[in-house]
């Protein structure tokens, strides 16, 4: 099984 | 003040067709570098980074940095009254709430004007890292489109797996499965059917179609598309609009949990 990601935990706010 | 007249006003309307499905508001940035939006999806799952570079408009000013506030929901209803034809001129006062569009048919015998109530949102501007992908790929966008639409129809993941062999885009679903390779192909009557695969390492990412299927709305703007794979980062989908600017759309992979 896979979950969905997320793109917090590549983006960063800059 | 901000003013920016786009001679192709359809690009503007296909743009935001394109993303208001991703993306309900967001923050229009006005600079010297151009009208941009940068904007995730409620979900955090899908991101949406547009430009339009100054030279897309004649004339462009800008006379201070802006944030427009816009609801794409709002803004697509209102270019909805524009014609593809139309040049479209937005135009907003320093301290404006308001955001005046105005519709001119090529002749100039007919001028539109309707003003778009701006909001306020908070948004956080994010930082995309500088990433060297171990495979891009760059191919027709209606090709891409079709695959997503007809592996949609199986599972709600679609599985891309760049190799040697080619490109490998698999769906596994509950009434079987369904899978396409796609080889490097140059040698093609039309250059945008042509498929190029610069691969530095295999890569293999699972991703949820209906994202990829949002994404190739874009289809309109652009016969071209470039997928760019790492592995566990997000993928990059990115359509260039003319030599005016693009949208970039980056999507988080799912993960074996």
């Amino acid at each position: 099984a896979s979950t969905q990601g997320r793109l917090d935990s590549f983006f960063k706010p800059s | 003040m901000f003013e920016a007249r786009l001679n192709q006003g359809a690009v503007l309307k296909k743009l935001v067709d394109a993303v208001r499905d991703i993306v309900s508001e967001g923050n229009f940035d006005c600079n010297e570098n151009g009208l941009a939006l940068q904007a995730m999806d409620s979900a955090h799952v899908a991101l949406v980074a547009m430009l339009l570079r100054p030279d897309a408009f004649e004339p462009y000013r800008c006379d201070r940095n802006m944030s427009l506030g816009i609801s794409l929901k709002s803004l697509g209803t209102i270019l909805r009254c524009a014609s593809n034809d139309d040049i479209i001129t937005l135009r907003a006062e320093d301290t404006a709430d308001q955001l005046a569009l105005t519709f001119e048919s090529p002749q100039s015998d007919k001028v539109s004007e309707y003003v778009l109530n701006l909001m306020d949102i908070d948004s956080e501007h994010l930082g995309i890292p500088d990433t060297s992908y171990d495979t891009v790929i760059h191919m027709s966008s209606a090709e891409f489109q079709r695959i997503c639409r007809d592996l949609q129809q199986l599972s709600d993941s679609v599985t891309i797996d760049a190799s040697k062999e080619g490109i490998k885009f698999t769906a596994t679903g509950q009434l079987g499965s369904g899978q396409v390779m796609l080889r490097q192909n140059m040698n093609v009557d039309r250059e945008e059917d042509a498929t190029v695969i610069e691969m530095q390492q295999p890569v293999q990412l699972t991703f949820a179609v209906k994202y990829l299927s949002m994404f190739a709305k874009t289809t309109p703007l652009c016969n071209r598309v470039t997928l760019c794979l790492s592995k566990d980062v997000p993928l990059l989908l990115e359509y260039k609009i003319d030599e005016i600017g693009y949208i970039r759309y980056y999507l988080a992979p799912k993960v074996d949990s």
